[in-house]
């Protein structure tokens, strides 16, 4: 099975 | 004060189709620039990024940076009071608590206004860096549309297989599985109806249906789409919309557990 990633694990907060 | 004049309102009843099945509410950025939004579904699985420039606008005047918190279903449900071939005009004062949006019919016989109160959100903004990705693929929104629509039938998500002989979309589930190839257009009449590949490294990634298929809600913005893809960052879909800008549409990959 494939888990969802999330998109806060890629960019951090300007 | 903010003004902004849009000879045809259609262009934004698009962008709203194209933002509100992803957002129930966002902050539009306005400056000297333009009009700016950024968020993230609620899940913050995906995020929209939206640029129109003042400079596509018939007259834009932003003395001062203003952010607008806007509920999406109560623009919707103003755009939907507008005409497609209406003049639009959106205002607002300084710091104001409420947006004014006006409609004029092409012959200035029918003149329509509708204030909409604004909401204060507390939105995160995410950095995205400039990123060299290893393939982008253009293609007809139309046929992006229609492959994420049919693949969606087979399973939850789509496998997105780029190579620099085509692109291979592919879904499996109980029904069976489905592979979906498309090879770059050797020459086509119309540049729209063009697929191209330009590819640095051949790239995998797993993506979900559901997002993929509320990202085409953009398809009536732009012929063609644009998709970036590398190893392990979300994917970018790009339509750009006529001498405004673009609309992004991020994408965080599924990974193997």
């Amino acid at each position: 099975t494939n888990k969802q990633n999330n998109m806060k694990k890629y960019y951090d907060r300007r | 004060m903010f003004e902004a004049r849009l000879v045809q309102c259609s262009m934004l009843k698009k962008v709203l189709e194209a933002i509100k099945e992803l957002l129930n509410e966002a902050t539009f950025d306005c400056s000297d620039a333009g009009i700016q939004l950024q968020a993230m579904d609620n899940s913050h699985v995906s995020l929209v990024s939206l640029n129109l420039r003042s400079d596509g606008f018939d007259k834009y005047r932003c003395d001062r940076n203003l952010s607008m918190g806007i509920n999406l279903a109560s623009m919707t449900k103003i755009m939907k009071c507008a005409g497609n071939d209406d003049v639009l005009t959106i205002k607002a004062q300084d710091n104001a608590d409420n947006v004014m949006f006006m409609f004029e019919s092409q012959n200035q016989e029918k003149v329509s206004d509708y204030d909409m109160k604004l909401i204060n959100l507390d939105q995160e903004h995410l950095g995205i860096p400039e990123t060299d990705y290893s393939c982008i693929i253009k293609m007809p929104s139309g046929e992006f549309a229609r492959i994420c629509r049919d693949l969606s039938q087979f399973g939850e998500s789509v496998v997105i297989s780029c190579t620099k002989e085509g692109v291979k979309f592919s879904a499996a589930g109980d029904v069976g599985a489905a592979n979906i190839k498309l090879a770059q257009t050797a020459n086509v009449d119309k540049e729209e109806e063009a697929v191209t590949i330009e590819m640095q490294e051949p790239v995998t990634l797993t993506f979900a249906c559901r997002y993929l298929n509320s990202f085409t809600k953009a398809t009536a913005l732009s012929p063609q789409v644009q998709l970036s893809m590398s190893a392990d960052v979300p994917l970018v879909v790009e339509y750009k919309i006529g001498d405004f800008g673009h609309i992004r549409y991020y994408l965080a990959p599924k990974i193997e557990e």
